[in-house]
């Protein structure tokens, strides 16, 4: 089993401690930060991490694509290109081994699934979130999520996911859609997915600390005013992501990349 | 007495919200936020407001700069060129009218003091931050805040604090310094202003609503897990920023405009 998921969005939002806390990691030994001179010419870089997860007895090859830089420039108006580029190039090494003699063996290293994190400050999406996701929703699975959701309260955050959705569909951004259940599917199942897509965009925490809150060990983060818990549905999307990436829906994932994205990429690439 | 403070930051960051805070005013009647559209091509545009607000028996007449706009763009590397202009407007004004025949009745709408407005969740300042205050150090007194301080946790807020002050150093920004006690100063008030020295830049956090906790009406948001309190400094620099504007330095930093910037941008004038 191998899966493959991106990671965009500025830096600071919180992206390796939440790759951290899903697969129960430690995916990004300590980065030293840039010194303030180093961001400003910094371009986007693309850095792959792989690990071997057991996730109920069976084995994951886990690839995780990091952009260090995304965003965190003067001028961000060209930042998406490196990001393309890896995209197709991964799609371009598959359409190679798929026509060359050792069909067997093929390693797939195409992104199934590209986690976008949006800045819970804005007052909904900012301008590189439109173009990033606009010049990517036709060749890569998008999951848009709301950063640190732990700044914002319960009203807050219901108000900035339905700026967002809304803003998504006035760019006409393509989002990754949940497929929908079938007729024979159990009640609990239509049940969890009907909740899934109507908690989109996921507000999500993140934390790589335990704290020990009225006698039991949680994942989360100490306030002097309160213990928030990464796992608690209460305060946070996160279990539902998790569910969401590694039980119920990486298997579309990696059948949309396959069938669609990567199909596109195939029909363009022969056509000319 | 009149007093203009200017506003500085990404939209977002809370500047309204602790502007109505610190002077218990309804100064931003709602704005209706930008679509998405507008913010992509939104240049930075100058606001001001007035109004009278009295402490102590004393009445002031305060002016807020906002600056909407500031660093929303896709590009940024020219953001700060508007606010340059309208500060050196004020001071070519008051220029006018000092060598005017009416000098008794000028109106100063120099600008005394820059908040300019950090955010959280990066590691330390990002390259629009420096050039923006490198671009206005000379021109304005700058007190850099750390904003949303709620979405840190105490052991964020010190190393933040401290790569921030680090960064300042490195890149030769020069802030508003408080000025050194005298020696007949009483022992308390030299061991305030230790205390605010120490805790640059502030870590703050604004709040429009109040929330009844264990029987009291406080200032703050509420979590689900608990309740930030604005004016409790466990919580956040909010009271140290109110009492070093308000009382304890506003005097200096109206002296240190008149004194310092002004008599720069005169001589630079002059000498033409
Ligand atoms: N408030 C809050 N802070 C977080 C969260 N996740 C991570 N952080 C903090 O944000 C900082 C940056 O996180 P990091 O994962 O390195 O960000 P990245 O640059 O996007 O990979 C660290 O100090 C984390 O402790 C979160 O969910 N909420
Ligand atoms: N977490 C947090 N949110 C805040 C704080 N201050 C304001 N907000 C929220 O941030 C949003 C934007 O605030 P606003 O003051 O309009 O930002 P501005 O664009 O910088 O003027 C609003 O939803 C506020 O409720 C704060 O200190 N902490």
């Amino acid at each position: 089993f191998e899966f493959t998921l991106m990671v965009v969005g500025e830096s600071g939002l919180g992206k390796s401690t939440l790759v951290n806390s899903l697969f129960l990691t430690d995916l990004y030994a300590k980065r030293a930060p840039n010194s303030a001179k180093d961001r400003i010419n910094k371009t986007v870089t693309i850095e792959t991490n792989c690990v071997e997860i057991e996730e109920k007895g069976v084995r994951l090859r886990l690839t995780v694509v990091d952009t260090p830089g995304f965003g965190d420039a003067l001028n961000n108006d060209k930042c998406e290109e490196a990001i393309i580029k890896y995209v197709a190039n991964q799609y371009e090494a598959y359409l190679q081994d798929e026509s060359g003699l050792n069909r067997r063996n093929i390693v797939d290293n195409r992104v199934h699934c590209c986690l976008y994190f949006i800045s819970p400050y804005g007052r909904g999406l900012k301008p590189i979130d439109i173009k990033f996701m606009r010049s990517l929703h036709d060749k890569v699975n998008i999951v848009p999520v709301i950063a640190k959701a732990d700044t914002l309260t319960k009203s807050e955050i219901r108000s900035l996911k339905a700026r967002i959705l809304e803003e998504i569909e006035e760019a006409s951004i393509r989002i990754y859609q949940f497929p929908e259940c079938d007729s024979d599917e159990d009640e609990d199942f239509v049940e969890m997915n009907k909740d899934l897509k109507e908690s989109l965009p996921f507000a999500v925490i993140g934390s790589n600390t335990f704290i020990v809150k009225e006698g039991n060990r949680v994942i989360g983060r100490q306030y002097p005013w309160g213990v928030v818990e990464v796992e608690n549905p209460e305060h946070s999307d996160f279990g539902k992501l998790r569910n969401m990436l590694i039980r119920t829906h990486m298997q579309d994932l990696k059948e949309v990349t396959r069938d669609v994205h990567y199909e596109n990429f195939r029909s363009q690439k022969l056509s000319y």
